[in-house]
Parts: C-alpha cells; sequence; structure tokens
C-alpha cells in the first residue's frame, strides 16, 4: 500500500535529522518499491531512480534541516516534471473539418471517449460529428448511436460497407453540414495485430487527421511499454487519454507512457457519462502515483 | 539461454526482473524469489533453474485449484468484473463451449445499463445458434437473473449464462448491486449460482488484485476468467492472485473469436512466461 510505504520511508528519514548519502539509497530504494506497486514499468523505474539518484544527493537534500521531507519534494517535482505537457492542453480541431481520430486496445474506453470529447467541444462552441469506424465488434455502431443520441450530439449514419468509405463520405458530409471537427471512433486492436494496424495506417493516410489520441486503460500494467511503444513506431499518435481514472489504480502506466513515447497526457475518464472528461493535471497524477 | 550467467545468484535478478515486468508485483516477487533461495538445490545448468522455478510456481497455481464439483442442472454461471475485461464476449465463448458439448444453453443479458448492451450479447447468440433471455431497458439485473432461472426450469436450459454490466469495485452501490443478483440466485435455489467468474483483462497491473480482493470479499467468487492474454501482458498476476486471494484460473480467453478460450493449464502458463 503507496501510502504507509511513503509514510514509512517519511517516517525513517525523518528520525535521521541530516542524512548520508547512504540513508539516500535506502529513501531511493523505497521509493522504487512504491514505483512498482502503482505499475510504473520496471526499466522506467530503473532510469528514473538513477535520475533522481543525481538530485536526490545533492545539496539541497543533504544540507536541509528536513532532509527526508526535501527529498520527498525532489521526487514529487522529477516526477510532475516529467507528467507536464510540454504546451497548453487543447484538442486540435482546426480544419474543414478538423479530424480527431481514437486508437487504442480492445475494451480500452474509445467509444465512450468519443461521446464524452463530442460533449466537451460542444461547451467549446464546436459542433463535432460522431462516426462509428467499427464494423467489428458487434452493436458497435448501435453503442456510438444511442450515447450520440442520448446526449442529442450530431452522429454519421452509415451505409458504407468499408471503413474507407465511411471515413470520406462522413468528411463531406460534415464539410456540407458545418460540423467540425469529425470525431472517429475505431476499433479496439491490438498493437501487434498488422492487418488490424495496417488498417488504422490506410486510414490516417486517407484522412489526414490532425488529432490522434491513444486512448489507454489507467490500470494497465507493465505492458503500457510494449503498447504506447508499438502504436507510436507504427501509426504514431499525439496525445493520450487515461480512462477509467474513478476507480483506484494508481495509474503508473500513464508515467511509462509518458516517459518513452514523450507524448502528452491530454484527458482522463472519470465515469461512464458523456460529461465524465477532465483535462490532464500532473501533480494530482503525481499525488496518485506516489500515493 | 534467457539467464546467461552460471551461478545461481547472478540469475536471480534477471528472474526478478521477468517476474516484474510480468505483472507479477513486489510481494508475489519475493515470496518466490524466497522459496528459491530455501529450496538450497545445486542448480549445475540453466534448464536446472529455470525447471525448478517453474515447479515453484506451478506449486503456487497447483494450490489453489479446486476439484470440479457435481452439479445439477441448471449449471449456472455469472459473469462479473470491471469495465471492458471482455464478460460478454467471453460468455459467448462458454456458451458456445458448453453447446458443442451437447447442453442446452441460455444466455441472459442483464447489463440493462450499457448502450447496446443487450443488441451485442443478442447478435452474437444467433451468430452461434445460442437461446439469448433479453432484459427490458432499465430492468433491475436481479429480476432478470429471477426470469432466467423460472425460465430454465421451464424450457429444461441445461446451462444458463448471466452477463453482467461492467463495474468498478469501488462503487459501492454496483457491488451491493451484484449482491442482490446473487441472493436473488440463491433465493431462487440454494446452489445457485454454482460459479461466479471474475473476468480480468490481462494487461491490467497491480489493481488487478484489489479487483479480486472485493470481488472475493463481496460476492465470494468461485474462479478467474483471464482475457486478452493474445496480447504482450504475461498476465503474472496470477500468481499474486493465487497467494493472496486464493481464486483459482478456470479459463484464457485467447482472442476475440467465439473459439478464442481455452481451460486454464498452470503448466503451459508457466511456460509462456519463459518465451
Ligand atoms: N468507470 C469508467 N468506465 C468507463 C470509462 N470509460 C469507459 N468506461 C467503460 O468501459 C467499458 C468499455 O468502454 P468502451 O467505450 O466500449 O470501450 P472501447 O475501447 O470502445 O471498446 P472496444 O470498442 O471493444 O475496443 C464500458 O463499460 C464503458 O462504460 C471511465 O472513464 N470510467
Ligand atoms: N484480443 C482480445 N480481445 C478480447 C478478448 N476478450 C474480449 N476482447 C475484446 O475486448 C473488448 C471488450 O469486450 P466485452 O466483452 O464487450 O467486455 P465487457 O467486459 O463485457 O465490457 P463491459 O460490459 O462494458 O464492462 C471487445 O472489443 C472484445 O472483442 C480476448 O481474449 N482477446
Ligand atoms: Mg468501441
Ligand atoms: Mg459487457
Amino acid at each position: 500500500n503507496i501510502t504507509t510505504r511513503l509514510g514509512e520511508i517519511f517516517k525513517s528519514l525523518k528520525k535521521k535529522g541530516k542524512l548520508s548519502k547512504k540513508d539516500v539509497e535506502k529513501g531511493l530504494k523505497d521509493i522504487r518499491l512504491a514505483l512498482l506497486e502503482a505499475d510504473v514499468n520496471y526499466k522506467v523505474v530503473k532510469e528514473f531512480i538513477e535520475r533522481l539518484k543525481k538530485n536526490a544527493t545533492g545539496e539541497r537534500v543533504l544540507n536541509s534541516f528536513t532532509p527526508g521531507e526535501t527529498l520527498l519534494k525532489v521526487v514529487f517535482e522529477e516526477l510532475t516534471n516529467f507528467l507536464s505537457p510540454k504546451e497548453k492542453i487543447e484538442i486540435k480541431t482546426d480544419g474543414k473539418p478538423g479530424i480527431v481520430m481514437l486508437i487504442g486496445l480492445q475494451g480500452s474506453g474509445k467509444t465512450t471517449t468519443a461521446v464524452k470529447i463530442a460533449h466537451f467541444l460542444r461547451k467549446k462552441g464546436k459542433e463535432s460529428l460522431l462516426v462509428p469506424c467499427d464494423l467489428k465488434r458487434p452493436a458497435a455502431v448501435e453503442q456510438l448511436m444511442i450515447m450520440a443520441e442520448m446526449d442529442k450530439l450530431p452522429f454519421y449514419k452509415i451505409r458504407e460497407k468499408t471503413i474507407a468509405k465511411i471515413g470520406l463520405n462522413a468528411v463531406s458530409f460534415a464539410r456540407k453540414e458545418g460540423l467540425s471537427p469529425v470525431i472517429l471512433d475505431t476499433a479496439g486492436r491490438l498493437h501487434i495485430d498488422d492487418t488490424m494496424i495496417d488498417e488504422l495506417i490506410n486510414l490516417k493516410k486517407l484522412l489526414n487527421p490532425k488529432e490522434i489520441l491513444l486512448v489507454l486503460d489507467s490500470m494497465t500494467g507493465q505492458d503500457a511499454v510494449n503498447i504506447g511503444l508499438e502504436f507510436q513506431k507504427k501509426v504514431d499518435f499525439n496525445g493520450i487519454v487515461l480512462t477509467k481514472m474513478d476507480g483506484d489504480a494508481r495509474g503508473g502506466a500513464a508515467f511509462s507512457l509518458r516517459y518513452v513515447t514523450s507524448r502528452p497526457i491530454k484527458l482522463i475518464g472519470t465515469g461512464e457519462k458523456p460529461d465524465d472528461l477532465e483535462l490532464f493535471h500532473a501533480e494530482r497524477m503525481t499525488s496518485r502515483i506516489l500515493g | 539461454g534467457i539467464f546467461r550467467t552460471k551461478s545461481f545468484n547472478e540469475s536471480i535478478p534477471v528472474f526478478e526482473e521477468i517476474l516484474l515486468s510480468s505483472d507479477v508485483g513486489i510481494t508475489a516477487t519475493n515470496e518466490i524469489i524466497k522459496r528459491l533461495r530455501e529450496s538450497r538445490i545445486d542448480y549445475k545448468t540453466e534448464e536446472d533453474t529455470i525447471h525448478f522455478i517453474s515447479k515453484i510456481l506451478t506449486n503456487i497455481l497447483d494450490a489453489v485449484e479446486e476439484k470440479k464439483r457435481e452439479t445439477s442442472p441448471p449449471y449456472t454461471i455469472l459473469s462479473v468484473g470491471v469495465n471492458g475485461t471482455g464478460k460478454t464476449t467471453t460468455l459467448v465463448k462458454l456458451a458456445n463451449h458448453f453447446k458443442n458439448k451437447g447442453e442446452n444453453v441460455l444466455l441472459v443479458a442483464s447489463d440493462t445499463y450499457r448502450p447496446a448492451g443487450v443488441e451485442q450479447l443478442s447478435i452474437w447468440g444467433k451468430m452461434i445458434g445460442v437461446d439469448v433471455l433479453k432484459s427490458q431497458k432499465g430492468q433491475d439485473p436481479a429480476a432478470v437473473a429471477f426470469d432466467a432461472i423460472e425460465s430454465a426450469f421451464s424450457k429444461n436450459y441445461s446451462v444458463v449464462l448471466i452477463d453482467t454490466a461492467g463495474r468498478l469495485h469501488t462503487k459501492k452501490n454496483l457491488m451491493e448491486e451484484l449482491k442482490k443478483v446473487k441472493n436473488v440466485l440463491n433465493k431462487k435455489r440454494r446452489d445457485l449460482p454454482h460459479d461466479i467468474f471474475l473476468v480480468l483483462d490481462a494487461t491490467t497491473g497491480q489493481n488487478a488484485l484489489s479487483q479480486a480482493e472485493i470481488f472475493k470479499d463481496s460476492l465470494d467468487v468461485t474462479g478467474v476468467i483471464l482475457t486478452k492474454i493474445d496480447g504482450t501482458a504475461k498476465g503474472g498476476i496470477i500468481f499474486a492472485i493465487s497467494l493472496e486471494v486464493g481464486i483459482p484460473v478456470r479459463y484464457i480467453g485467447t482472442g476475440e473469436n467465439v473459439e478464442d478460450l481455452i481451460e486454464f493449464d498452470p503448466k503451459i502458463f508457466v511456460a509462456s512466461l519463459f518465451e
């Protein structure tokens, strides 16, 4: 349990007054365990602790009157620094129409997130078009249609039999109706399924979406690094959405993903309703990961 | 070989890395390493080490195995778990599996919450030729479960598979809703449901352990089904679940098609960790 573990690290460091390098190493060892328990990737933890060692065994910590507190502050700042996006968070919707594409593994929350994004953009005065691009999963189109209806969001009624035709016709429909952006909900797929990855690559080439979001379940474990790197290498994306953050998963996968892909985490899903979407907040994520 | 080292002590950190990167988690990994050290076996080759490590891992899984007990029809399974893990798809695979064994199967769509949830199950039912009991929109899932058993009695279904809406284990009112479904089945007949399967996604990290603990506390889950093992995740969390919660794994989901379900085999699972 991270809260008790960090509490233990803190207590034992506090008792020490001035810290020796050895004390700091022990503190870092405990922080390593805390990060692993939070699902941060094994290799990412290794590298991160190495970086921390440089800052943590410097003047700031060793000469502090409250070195335990200062060490934890250094860890908190380093982690937050990594998680923070380098620019203001926004969904690129420019274009006639703009195009947003949601990708990710099976069950991560893409369809629900598509509706949330349309809802979010409407609050900002943008009327988007929700487009179902999952012809594989039974009732996937109905699922998106029903959710769009319930929230009175524009939905593209498909007659086409291929994803490519749906995409092209939906874009010209949106242009005609003055709707922007087009939000493409794609089928869940494995990062190692070449046929399905090719489908994404082709759709991307055809429609040139300015915003491609990787939708990742916040309870993802060590595999987050594989998932992120493969999707980045084969398709590429410019932002991440972390879903199911209303649960109690610590979300270390978010840190791993950001660390290895350098892509910003833009949004978090906090429930099953259309308005359960929030902008990503780095400090809150750090406290969550560290407990 | 994997270890590329000669000495036993040198192989320990390599082995630790394999376990941690497979989502086994710190606590279970430490327990496994402890058992390895206590074994005091003289490892001469890498084969020896892997062979003995595999034995330790398999023993952990075997320790929670249960003999299949006799059940009177209808054999009733309740499928539960957090959102998106593959409950609905897995239930369809089970339905197909039992149908192929000659059973008279009823699928019950008691996810009345998810948009097109009932539709998803009924489309699958048509595809595999299995009857689906459809619920009304917003109908109480406990009421649907009750109707399902009544229907099973009157129409002689021998297997009843009940799907439920995904829910986070942290949502108390939703966990209460599931308890109510279980109680209604109990009241209908004391032995029902025969199995409550917690469907876990193999890509989930340590949170799967909390899910297992809370679902077990709340419903006394009888088995785990681990899905999406066809990805690159190893599903090592099941060692922690075996050690700390004591629920056996019964099936593994290996894809999105109806035949992508295998009965859990500890030896094969352990071997896959070293691939
Ligand atoms: N609690 C919670 N549930 C969520 C969240 N986002 C999605 N869900 C639920 O997760 C489940 C899966 O969501 P979907 O939107 O169908 O996921 P998907 O990625 O489109 O799934 P596939 O199309 O099958 O790959 C549903 O039960 C959703 O209601 C979230 O932020 N919080
Ligand atoms: N690759 C792979 N995908 C799977 C597997 N099992 C299920 N899926 C996919 O995971 C997604 C979610 O499956 P569902 O059966 O809808 O999951 P669920 O738990 O019923 O979801 P909710 O009812 O929303 O909680 C779908 O896209 C399935 O095709 C599996 O073993 N492997
Ligand atoms: Mg979907
Ligand atoms: Mg379902």
